[in-house]
């Protein structure tokens, strides 16, 4: 564990939280995809097979249980909570995210490090992550209006692989043999992803006003 | 390589 995976891990947790609790507080997920809620958590159950087989640490395990468990509530809250699931938009949310799952499979089949059933899916769930975002980030542009809350949700969630990046860099040149290019690729492609996000998430908070997507 | 690959991050 070095220092930049644990950044990332508590801001990968944080992001979880914010969303969590603003929809179980103000019991709303407005502006919210529950496209790329589906599809993290979607992530989370493929990438975590190993957690009843590989014991890694306490730590490791109970992360994984938070990142399943928030995000299966999330996706719950979104469709089933009688109050929450009004303001889901979803005539705006319309991105049709199985046209990504098929690629993402497709993909993993053909590009992975060890054709086994866990495997594949292991590496499926790193390029579904990598545009799990899509969705949330084309209702951005749909709806324009964007809350606080989920601004930081969405800041926290692309500066969590950011720091990943950091943290793989960290163990190339301090672990010897550590090389995984599909991780990195995939978690590259993921950050950039967010690049316009981050610039005008920049500049509504430098210059002190509402964040705003262009058309 | 080895049977299973352990993969230690989240």
């Amino acid at each position: 564990m070095n220092i930049f995976r644990f950044a990332g891990d508590m801001t990968h947790l944080a992001s979880v939280l914010v969303l969590l609790l603003k929809i179980h507080t103000i019991k709303s997920c407005a502006g919210v995809s529950l496209k790329t809620q589906e599809l993290y958590a979607i992530v989370f159950a493929t990438r975590y097979l190993d957690i009843f087989t590989d014991f890694i640490s306490l730590y490791n395990t109970f992360m994984k249980l938070v990142f399943l468990g928030s995000s299966f509530s999330i996706v719950w809250y979104m469709r089933s909570h009688k109050i929450v699931r009004r303001s889901y938009d979803k005539d705006q949310d319309t991105f049709r995210h199985y046209f990504l799952i098929v690629p993402c499979l497709l993909l993993a089949m053909i590009i992975n490090e060890k054709f086994t059933f866990r495997e594949v899916l292991w590496t499926f769930s790193l390029f579904l992550e990598a545009v799990a975002i899509l969705p949330q980030l084309v209702l951005l542009q749909r709806t324009r209006n964007i809350d606080n809350l989920t601004g930081q949700y969405i800041f926290l969630l692309g500066a969590y692989r950011a720091f990943y990046i950091f943290n793989w860099i960290y163990r190339y040149f301090t672990e010897p043999h550590y090389v995984h290019w599909i991780p990195w690729i995939a978690g590259l492609l993921q950050t950039l992803l967010y690049g316009d996000f981050f610039y005008y998430y920049f500049h509504s908070w430098k210059n002190n006003k509402k964040l705003q997507l262009p058309a | 390589g080895q049977a299973v690959i352990q993969h230690d991050e989240l």
